[in-house]
């Protein structure tokens, strides 16, 4: 579905840092129905990847739609992304509008 | 439109 988006774009974020340094908001039944990027944290690994900016739409992580989840899923689903030692990184497919 | 202006504001985490 994310690929139907056509001003979406796929960001990789390596595992650079302890830490993912992003804040989110919104999510399902919120004023901002998909999560938001509103801080990227100096020296944490969104920061270190160069690409991911504040403002940015997250669609899907990893492949895994964000939409219809709520806040606190959304959030769950990143977190669980970082965590996994099964891969270096995390997909993200974003976008600047709204 | 309406509908989206009485939904709540989300909260914000930090990841």
């Amino acid at each position: 579905p994310g690929l139907l988006e056509p001003t979406s774009c796929l960001i990789r974020v390596v595992k650079s840092a302890p830490t993912l340094g992003i804040a989110i908001e919104g999510g399902a039944n919120t004023r901002q129905p998909l999560p938001r990027i509103v801080t990227i944290q100096r020296g944490g690994s969104a920061h270190n990847c160069g690409k991911l900016k504040v403002g940015h739409v997250i669609l899907e992580v990893n492949g895994t739609t964000l939409r219809g989840k709520e806040h606190r899923e959304a959030a769950r689903v990143i977190a669980e992304a970082f965590k996994t030692k099964e891969k270096d990184h995390i997909d993200f497919l974003v976008t600047e509008f709204n | 439109r309406e509908k989206r202006l009485t939904l709540p504001p989300s909260e914000i985490t930090l990841l």
